[in-house]
């Protein structure tokens, strides 16, 4: 069915929908509702998937990923690995707007968001912590790390590289909760 | 992750994603969602997509833009996703993905590739017919 205006997004997240849908009623740019829709995703901490709170990395601190386009100017904010800013998309716009950039990851990434007036605020929950804290006690699985020792499947690192490159990536048992 | 694609009254398109990515990623890995034509594209001409799943592996395909393209040239929404998913099945054929596509008719469609305990994605929609969002669900290939 062919209807104008229309919203769509990936996973059950109802609200991040409607929140989309009412920036749209109010007259906000189709821009401002992927913003508002995501950022509501952002605070509710959707499916655990989406902003502060979750998915901790191998040291248990939860970085965040964004991205933002505008096709009618093919404009593209985006940030990777940002640290300690809860507003992802919404730095992911201020990079769109702000700069003549695309792209910006890592500390510098948190700096600029700090710097655009962003609050800097920690990401980890009890939450996070629980899921870093089991990781740690089940010897670090699952794990992303191959071709290094120790045996990155049974053990913790540190690690060190192989000398021969031996193991593929192998299937794992998916978790439709934890996605990109 | 969220993938969100929103087009105005006039046909604007606009596209965005947020994730705070995999459980127990190497510090300082990025996902697919930020990169544009992989987690996310727009094209006010054409449509959007976004995709969501494993970043890692989805990043290499281009599954948004490919999906756009395949828009811009005629195919419809649901087959746009298709191929897609097809794309990056024939050389990862247990890959965990899925997309949802829409023209700048306000046509829709959504894809996934199909795994023991994923046979269906789940997505939302919210248009002028449905006046609330709606949860959908499409069968994976």
């Amino acid at each position: 069915s062919a209807v104008l205006p229309l919203v769509i997004n990936t996973w059950p997240f109802q609200d991040a929908t409607a929140t989309a849908w009412s920036t749209l009623s109010s007259g906000g740019s189709a821009l401002d509702a992927v913003e508002k829709g995501c950022a509501q995703c952002e605070i509710l901490q959707c499916d655990g998937s989406v902003g502060y709170g979750g998915s901790p990395d191998e040291m248990g601190e939860t970085t965040l990923d964004a991205m933002i386009m505008n096709g009618d100017t093919m404009e593209v904010g985006a940030v990777g690995d940002l640290r300690r800013i809860k507003n992802a998309i919404g730095v992911a716009r201020a990079v769109m707007e702000r700069t003549k950039h695309t792209f910006l990851v890592g500390e510098s990434a948190s700096v600029f968001a700090e710097n655009m007036g962003f609050p800097v605020e920690d990401l980890s929950t009890n939450h996070s912590l629980d899921i870093f804290t089991k990781w740690l006690k089940d010897s670090c699985q699952p794990n992303y790390r191959q071709n290094v020792s120790p045996d990155p499947s049974k053990s913790c690192g540190p690690y060190k590289p192989h000398t021969m490159l031996q193991q593929r990536r192998r299937h794992q048992l998916i978790d439709i909760h934890a996605h990109d | 992750t969220i993938g969100m694609i929103v087009i105005n009254q006039a046909g604007q398109v606009a596209a965005g994603t947020s994730t705070n990515g995999a459980s127990h990623k190497i510090p300082g890995r990025v996902g697919d969602s930020p990169i544009a034509g992989a987690g996310a594209y727009a094209d006010s001409t054409a449509g959007g997509a976004a995709a969501t799943g494993d970043g890692d592996i989805m990043m290499r395909f281009l599954p948004s833009y490919l999906a756009v393209e395949q828009m811009r040239a005629g195919v419809d929404p649901p087959t746009a996703c298709r191929t897609a998913i097809t794309r990056i099945k024939k050389h990862f054929p247990h890959f965990f993905g899925a997309i949802v596509c829409a023209n700048t008719t306000g046509s829709y469609g959504a894809a996934c590739n199909k795994l023991p305990g994923f046979s269906q994605f789940p997505f939302m929609v919210f248009n002028q017919k449905s006046n609330v969002p709606v949860k959908e669900m499409v069968d994976c290939v």
